[in-house]
C-alpha cells in the first residue's frame, strides 16, 4: 500500500512541478 | 515640513510608480526563473528517484531468488552429508 | 482618435501605473511562494533519494555476501558429490 502512496505522491509532485514550468507568469 | 519624504513622492507620483513598476518587473522575472529552475531540478531528482527504486526492486527480486537457492542447496547438502554418512556406517558394517 | 486605447493610459496614467504596480506585486507575492514550495518538495525528493540510495547499497552488499556463500557453496557441494562416488566406487570394488 504504501508503494502504492508513493508512486501517487510522486505522480502529484510530477504534476506541480510541471505545472509551475508550463504556467506563464510575469508577462505584463 | 514634516514629512518632506511624503511630499517628494506626491509630487513624483507618476515618476515614482513607473520606477516601482520596473524594479517590480524586474523581481518577478529573476523569481519567475527561479522558480522554474526549482521545478526543473525537482522533477529530475524525481527521475532519478524512480529510477534508482526500479533498479532497487529489480535487485530485491534477484537477492530474493539467490537466498532461495542457498536455502534450497543448504538442505540438499544436509541431506546428502546424512545419506553419505549412512552409506559409510553400511559399509562399515 | 487613432489610438484611443493610448489615450486612455495616458490620461489614466498614474491610475493605471498603480494598478499595474499592485498587480505585479501580487504575481511576485505568488510566484514567490511557488518557488519556495518547489524547493521545498524538491529537497524532500532529494532526501528521500540519499535514504533510497543508502538501502540500495545496504542491500547490494548483502546481495554480494550471499552471491559468495552459495558459490562457496556449490563447489563444497560438487567436491562431496565426487569424494561420495569415489568412495562408493572404492566400495564396490
Amino acid at each position: 500500500a504504501n508503494m502504492k502512496a508513493g508512486a501517487a505522491t510522486e505522480g502529484v509532485l510530477a504534476n506541480f512541478f510541471n505545472s509551475l514550468l508550463s504556467k506563464k507568469t510575469g508577462s505584463p | 515640513q514634516e514629512y518632506p519624504e511624503a511630499v517628494l513622492v506626491n509630487e513624483a507620483g507618476p515618476q515614482w510608480l513607473q520606477v516601482e513598476v520596473e524594479r517590480l518587473s524586474r523581481e518577478l522575472r529573476e523569481t519567475t526563473q527561479e522558480k522554474i529552475q526549482a521545478a526543473e531540478y525537482g522533477l529530475a531528482v524525481l527521475e532519478e528517484k524512480q529510477q534508482l527504486k526500479q533498479r532497487f526492486d529489480e535487485l530485491e527480486t534477484e537477492h530474493e531468488a539467490v537466498r532461495q537457492e542457498l536455502d534450497q542447496l543448504r538442505e540438499a547438502f544436509g541431506q546428502a552429508h546424512s545419506a553419505h554418512r549412512k552409506v559409510a556406517a553400511d559399509g562399515e558394517s
